[in-house]
């Protein structure tokens, strides 16, 4: 399941 | 990662680089908000507090040292060393204005109630009004140098990337951020005006000056 928010994003 | 995401990053890191180059090699911040420059270093600390707690990446973990290091270099440079250079009278949006709402806005609409979460969802929703005392600026100085057009142009360009990045996840990972995309959405809206102008005029050679 993806992270609910993009904390792997900038 | 995807390329709409790695061009993005790089776009980002290019406005920010720029920027810093004009006010570091011309020894002056005329025609730049220093006002927008704080949202941004606030942004910037907001979203990247998680540097502390976890770490994703080498590349995600440099790329924010790098956005806060400028953000931070940059506003020194408006507000210390070329303080002189710094067009005050111009830069008169209300900061409190956009930081208020946005703080409101954040602790209400927010997928989980803690710290960072609603930090985050801060930073999401400055980053998208941030640009705004800028526009302001040149809306009321009716021109802006042409490297201050290429700030803006790459500026504008990442999070419009970032649009074709959160499609793609969502198509491949089946992955979405609603938050996200609707500041995102908001914040690319806010230069299509801009680039409009930028690709009429700049892209020909001429200044960006106002009224068109």
């Amino acid at each position: 399941q993806p992270p609910s928010s993009p904390k792997d994003e900038l | 990662m995807n390329i709409f995401r790695l061009t993005g990053d790089l776009s980002h890191l290019a406005a920010i680089i720029i920027l810093l180059l004009k006010i570091w090699k011309t020894r002056s911040c005329a025609g730049i908000s220093g006002k927008s420059q704080i949202l941004f270093a606030l942004v910037f600390t907001t979203r990247y507090l998680d540097l502390l707690t976890s770490f994703i990446s080498f590349y995600n973990t440099i790329m924010k040292l790098i956005y806060i290091g400028c953000a931070y270099a940059t506003v020194y440079l408006i507000y210390m060393k070329f303080k002189a250079t710094y067009d005050g009278n111009h830069d008169s949006f209300r900061l409190e204005f956009l930081v208020v709402p946005v703080g409101g806005l954040a602790c209400l609409v927010n997928h989980d109630f803690s710290f960072l979460e609603i930090l985050w969802t801060f930073s999401i929703y400055l980053e998208s009004v941030a640009i705004l005392p800028q526009l302001f600026m040149i809306s009321k100085t009716g021109e802006a140098e042409t490297i201050t057009t290429h700030y803006l142009f790459f500026l504008g360009l990442y999070r419009a990337l970032y649009l074709f990045n959160w499609i793609w996840r969502f198509y491949f990972e089946g992955f979405f951020d609603m938050i996200a995309i609707v500041a995102g959405v908001v914040q690319t809206i806010l230069y299509c005006d801009f680039f409009y102008l930028y690709v009429t005029k700049v892209l020909k050679g001429k200044k960006l000056s106002l009224p068109a």
